[in-house]
């Protein structure tokens, strides 16, 4: 579950780079 | 041979050519525009309105989109990981998206 969860922070990491 | 009857191509070109680029603005969510394919985003809906908390299968997935190939949605799943739309959960399988918060 841990993972899961820094799976997503990384995901959205991705995502704000991506929006900036 | 094969029977391409069934795969129709869309058509890369956009009318909207000229009208100068409108930002970033008004992120309704549901342009067709955003850098996608419409498989891609066909995918983003999905697993974006799937209700259950692993995410979406890429069973699922296939099952909701059995006109689309396995390979095609593997491709989706990972471009739509690696922009940070998707993120896998209990394994590489499974996956939700970040937009439905």
């Amino acid at each position: 579950l841990e993972r899961i969860r820094r799976n997503k922070e990384a995901a959205l990491q991705r995502l704000a780079e991506r929006n900036v | 041979r094969k029977n391409l009857m069934s795969v129709p191509k869309m058509p890369q070109s956009f009318p909207s050519a000229g009208m100068g680029d409108v930002g970033g603005y008004g992120g309704g969510g549901s342009l067709p525009v955003n850098g996608l394919t419409a498989h891609q985003s066909q995918v983003l809906n999905l697993i974006k309105n799937c209700p259950v908390a692993e995410g979406m299968s890429l069973q699922e997935l296939k099952f909701q989109l059995h006109n689309i190939s396995m390979a095609t949605i593997k491709q989706a799943v990972e471009f739509l990981s690696s922009e940070g739309h998707i993120y896998s959960t209990v394994d590489d399988d499974h996956y939700k998206s970040t937009d439905a918060e």
